[in-house]
């Protein structure tokens, strides 16, 4: 199983849309596919047309109450299921401060999930307990990048946390690449940005670092309104506008995903 | 004095980009504004061009220390100032979990901000302790969106949480108005998000609410890519660009603000 963590502290870079159609994606090209949604606002849940009842647990449930991961999970489709997120994840920070090993549960957790090829975990905008979670739980992180000045500039203090992860919690942990997402091309700005990511994935010379051979994938996610439209019909952009250049994006990523050699 | 918090949990809306561009609107207009960058990724520092060194203070200090917010203050020109934000805010929610009385602390350290007549705050993308802190110390609430689903999804959320601050911590908490950022006119989704708010605002009627009377601001904030490029050089809109779509609808923003009797 493939596993990966999408990830950015900063805000609306494309994180969740990148989690729901690349999964979406994969699931489309064959493969069995598990989406986890650690995102308090439960995005994720939302935009594939899952709408949260009392009744039905929520990754919340798996992760403080220690309800098996299977009872959670939720078929999208024949190949594509999702383990909800929840608004009560927002309190985990306050009640796991002094869990021991409080980013390992997830790990832990994870242990009893039935095969899936790709588990692919959404995450919050922050670098708090449930992304440090996630982090321990992959081998795999993708980076989505609006790229614009601010989103770059938190780009530092993530690769920290990411070393850090891996050099005390998770030994296997590989940044596998940077996603340009909203992207505009035509403007300076997006090309500056590219240059810049790229400029400093090159330039890491050093074996130890997890983003050492990372690279920005090739393919490039458009700005395209289908892609914000789709979430309120509750659908992927494959199922909502098949033929939108959001869809061609994401399934063109989806092969460029498959085709590179896990680099765990 | 007036005292306006910038809020809204879902990332990438807009936030950060209005507390500076209508912080600098304002000042140009004669008043003395004073910006509070409460965000851990200290972006509103950034855009504003304060480049954070160890020997100045932060709002961290003045939080968590006990540091005079005046000693924090940096001037950017003489009618806009700002109390910087800093990366060890981050740490702030799990360091005041125990304290008493933890979300009244920056309204207690703000009673010795030397004479302005705004004070704005930039908020991170989540209702946590620094939100509330926020919430508590102001008297208006505005609201960026950006006109899509995901970003509407948690408005109720959102109200709830002014709602409860205005009953138990702060009396007088109203939400003045929603900001619309990023717009693009001519997609369908961004009428029926506007619609949908409007209608919302439109259909409070119990005047005990905080967002009663509360409404859509007319002016909308188009997507302009010199916004984006506007932090690259650690300026305002209306220095970096002043031409531009952008700081024309923040320029109109800021006095429609202007004209607006306090709701406090
Ligand atoms: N390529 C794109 N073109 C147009 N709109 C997009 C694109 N990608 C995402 N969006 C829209 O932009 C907004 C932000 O994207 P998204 O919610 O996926 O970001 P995020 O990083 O998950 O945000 P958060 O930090 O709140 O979790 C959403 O409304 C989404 O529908
Ligand atoms: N009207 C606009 N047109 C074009 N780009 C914009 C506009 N407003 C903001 N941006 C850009 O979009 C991105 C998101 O905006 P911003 O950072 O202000 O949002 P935020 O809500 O403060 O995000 P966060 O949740 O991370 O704090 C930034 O790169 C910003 O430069
Ligand atoms: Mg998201
Ligand atoms: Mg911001």
């Amino acid at each position: 199983m493939r596993s990966i963590a999408i990830i950015n502290q900063k805000g609306g870079v494309g994180k969740t849309t990148t989690a729901v159609n690349l999964s979406a994606g994969l699931a489309l090209q064959g493969h069995r596919v598990c989406v986890l949604d650690m995102d308090p606002q439960a995005h994720a849940t939302l935009h594939l047309g899952i709408t949260g009842n009392r009744t039905t647990p929520s990754i919340y449930d798996v992760i403080m109450k220690g309800v098996p991961i299977h009872d959670a999970l939720q078929r999208i489709d024949n190949r594509l299921s999702i383990v909800p997120g929840h608004i009560d994840l927002a309190a985990a920070e306050m009640e796991l401060a002094d869990e021991v090993g409080r980013e390992m549960i997830l790990r832990d957790r994870l242990a009893t999930l039935p095969g899936v090829d790709y588990l692919v975990i959404d995450c919050p905008p922050s670098l708090g307990v449930l992304t440090l979670n996630a982090l321990t739980a992959v081998n795999e992180v993708f980076l989505p990048l609006q790229p614009h000045f601010l989103a770059l500039h938190g780009l530092s203090q993530l690769l920290n946390t990411i070393d850090v992860v891996a050099r005390r919690l998770n030994r296997n942990l590989r940044l596998s690449g940077v996603v340009l997402c909203m992207y505009e091309s035509g403007t300076r700005l997006a090309g500056e940005v590219t240059n810049d990511v790229n400029e400093f994935l090159g330039s890491a010379q050093d074996p130890s670092r997890p983003w050492h051979g990372a690279r920005t994938f090739s393919t490039k996610i458009r700005r395209n309104v289908r892609l914000a439209e789709a979430p309120s019909f509750g659908r992927s952009i494959h199922e909502y506008a098949p033929n939108s250049p959001g869809a061609q994006d994401y399934l063109e990523l989806t092969r460029e995903v498959i085709a590179m050699a896990s680099r765990s």
